[in-house]
């Protein structure tokens, strides 16, 4: 494992630290999205599938088990706790499931390497994961007032896919048989759909004003 | 082939 690759899991683990403790701690879910949420545990759900039949290092077995256990929590909280579940903006969070599930799953079955259950969800995944922010980024948007965490959260989570890119290019150059167009194409798809996000997050850094991003 | 060596990462 290299150094971009360990920098991007833990970015991942803070983006996830960070809106727990939003969540848990200000008991407010405000200006976060359960569906973007709701698509993380299916991606996680999908792809992890392998867990007790593929071990590759402790390191992984125990991270796929944190980032199933965290984002069902989130979920949770987000759906069926009383104080919490009050906060949720329901009604800006209107993106539809269908318009990122559908498409991730023809394209799954038309693209699978392999036809069995496990390699094809594992390949739905793989596309899930690369659109499964825009509902959040959609809300955003409607947000007004994004509290810094928020605009920590998506940030730390754009970061955790910039790094995965940095990585891959590392193993493309120091590994012989590292070829993975699918994994590539969808990382930098979904690094993408960051960058205006991005964009307006060091501006607002920048010119130390509340990040706000344009309708 | 390829698919497999990505199930190293998470």
């Amino acid at each position: 494992m290299n150094v971009f690759r360990l920098a991007g899991d833990m970015m991942h683990l803070l983006s996830i630290v960070v809106l727990l403790l939003k969540i848990t701690g200000i008991k407010s879910c405000r200006g976060i999205s359960l569906k973007t949420q709701e698509l993380y545990l299916l991606v996680f759900i999908t792809r992890y599938l392998d867990i007790f039949t593929n071990f590759v290092s402790l390191y992984n077995t125990v991270m796929k088990l944190v980032f199933l256990g965290t984002s069902s929590a989130i979920v949770y909280y987000m759906r069926y706790d009383r104080i919490i579940k009050l906060t949720y903006d329901k009604e800006q969070d209107t993106f539809k499931y269908l318009l990122l599930v559908a498409p991730s799953a023809v394209l799954a079955l038309a693209t699978s390497h392999v036809y069995t259950v496990l390699e094809v969800l594992w390949t739905f995944s793989i596309y899930l994961e690369a659109v499964a922010i825009m509902p959040q980024l959609v809300l955003l948007q409607r947000t007004q007032n994004i509290d810094n965490l928020t605009g920590n959260y998506v940030f730390l989570l754009g970061s955790y896919r910039g790094l995965y890119i940095l990585n891959w290019i590392y193993r493309f150059f120091t590994e012989k048989h590292y070829r993975q167009w699918l994994v590539w194409t969808c990382g930098v798809v979904q690094t993408i759909i960051y960058c205006d996000f991005f964009y307006y997050y060091f501006l607002s850094w920048q010119n130390n004003e509340k990040l706000a991003l344009p309708a | 082939k390829d698919s497999k060596a990505a199930k190293d990462e998470l």
